[in-house]
C-alpha cells in the first residue's frame, strides 16, 4: 500500500474527492494553508494499493487545474513624502502537489 | 522509529488520546473530515519506537468502536408529479483506519 | 525527497514558515493540537531535496525555542469538608519535535 498526500486548490477539492470516492477509492481531507501565499488550501490524503498509483494521479490532473492568484507584496522603505502604491503581483498556483510513500503496515480496527 | 496515522470517530479520540498518554505516548491531534460521508473526523499522529506498534494498535482497538452513521441519498432524477422520499441509509463507519510508515530520522530540536 | 514535518508552537510557526520560505523552500501549515496539554499548536509539512535536510533542521532549531506552558493538574479525591487549591503544574514544551520520511515519489500535476 502507498499513502498518497496532495495539497491542492480549495475550489478544486471537493470535485476530486468525489471523483476518488465514485472509484471506491477512500479519502480523508484537511484544512491546510501555504507558506507563501498564506491562503487557504486542502490536503487530501488516501491509503491506496500499489496497482492504483496510476490511475489516483490521473484523476487528481483531471479534478485540478493551474490558478492565478494575487499577492498583495511588502511595501519597500519609501522617503516621507513618496508614495507606494501596491501593484498586486499574480502568482500561479499549480494543480496538485503530490507526495508518494510507502505504507508499513495498513489496520482497519 | 514508525509514523502512525490513524483516522478515527470523532467520539472516540478523546479516550483514545488518553490511554495512549497514560502511557506515555506522544500524540498529535488533526480535525479532519472522511470523503464519502463528508462527516468531521478525526487523525491522531504518533511517532512510536517501533517495539510498541503492536501495544498502541491494541489500545486504539480498545478505545475505538464501529458506528452507523446514516446519510441521505442523493435524489434520482424524478418525473414531474412523482414523489421522492428519502430514507436514509445506513452506513458503518468503522473503529480506525491506521497506517504505520518508517521514520528515516527522528529530531528533538 | 525526503517528506519533513514538523510539531512546532503556535508562536513559532510564522516566523518559521517565512525563514523556510526566504529560501525557496515550500512549506504547509496545519491546525493541530497535542495530547498531554491539550493546546493548539502547529505542524508544518515540507517536501524537500535530500541534500536540504540539515539547512532545514538548523532552520527551524533557528526559529522554535522550549517555552513553559502551565497547566492545571486533575483534582484529587477530596474528603468532604477539605480542600483543594491546585497548583499549576509547568511543563516544558520543546522548540520542534521533527519526523523526516522517504518519498517514493513527487508529482506537480
Ligand atoms: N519562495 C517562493 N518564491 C516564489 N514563488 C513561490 C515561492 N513559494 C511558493 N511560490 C509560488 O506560490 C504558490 C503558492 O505557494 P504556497 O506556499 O502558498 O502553497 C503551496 C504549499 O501549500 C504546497 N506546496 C507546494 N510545494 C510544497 C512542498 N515541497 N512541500 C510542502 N508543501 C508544498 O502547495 C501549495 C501550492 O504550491 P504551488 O507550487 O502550486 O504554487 C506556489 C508557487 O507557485
Ligand atoms: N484508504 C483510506 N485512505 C484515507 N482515508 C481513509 C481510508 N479508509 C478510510 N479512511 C478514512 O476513515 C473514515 C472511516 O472509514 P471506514 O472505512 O471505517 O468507513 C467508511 C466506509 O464504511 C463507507 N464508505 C467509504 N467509501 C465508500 C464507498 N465508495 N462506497 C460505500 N461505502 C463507503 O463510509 C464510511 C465513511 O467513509 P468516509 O470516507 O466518510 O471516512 C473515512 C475516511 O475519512
Ligand atoms: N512522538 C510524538 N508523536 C506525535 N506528536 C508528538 C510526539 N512528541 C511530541 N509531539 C507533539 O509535540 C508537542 C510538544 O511536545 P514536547 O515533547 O516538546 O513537549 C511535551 C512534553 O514535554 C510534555 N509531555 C507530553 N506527554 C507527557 C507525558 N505522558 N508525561 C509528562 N509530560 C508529557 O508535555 C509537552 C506537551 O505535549 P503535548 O502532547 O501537549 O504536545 C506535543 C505533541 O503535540
Amino acid at each position: 500500500m502507498k499513502l498518497l498526500i496532495a495539497v491542492v486548490h480549495n475550489e478544486d477539492a471537493s470535485s476530486t474527492m468525489d471523483a476518488l470516492n465514485d472509484r471506491g477509492i477512500s479519502v480523508t481531507r484537511f484544512a491546510s494553508s501555504g507558506g507563501f501565499l498564506q491562503h487557504k488550501n486542502v490536503t487530501l490524503m488516501s491509503g491506496i494499493d500499489d496497482d492504483r498509483v496510476e490511475e489516483v494521479l490521473a484523476l487528481i490532473k483531471e479534478n485540478c487545474r493551474t490558478r492565478s492568484e494575487f499577492m498583495n507584496p511588502m511595501p519597500p522603505l519609501v522617503e516621507p513624502g513618496d508614495f507606494f502604491v501596491p501593484y498586486p503581483v499574480e502568482v500561479q498556483v499549480g494543480g496538485a502537489t503530490v507526495f508518494i510513500m510507502s505504507v508499513d503496515r495498513f489496520e482497519k480496527l
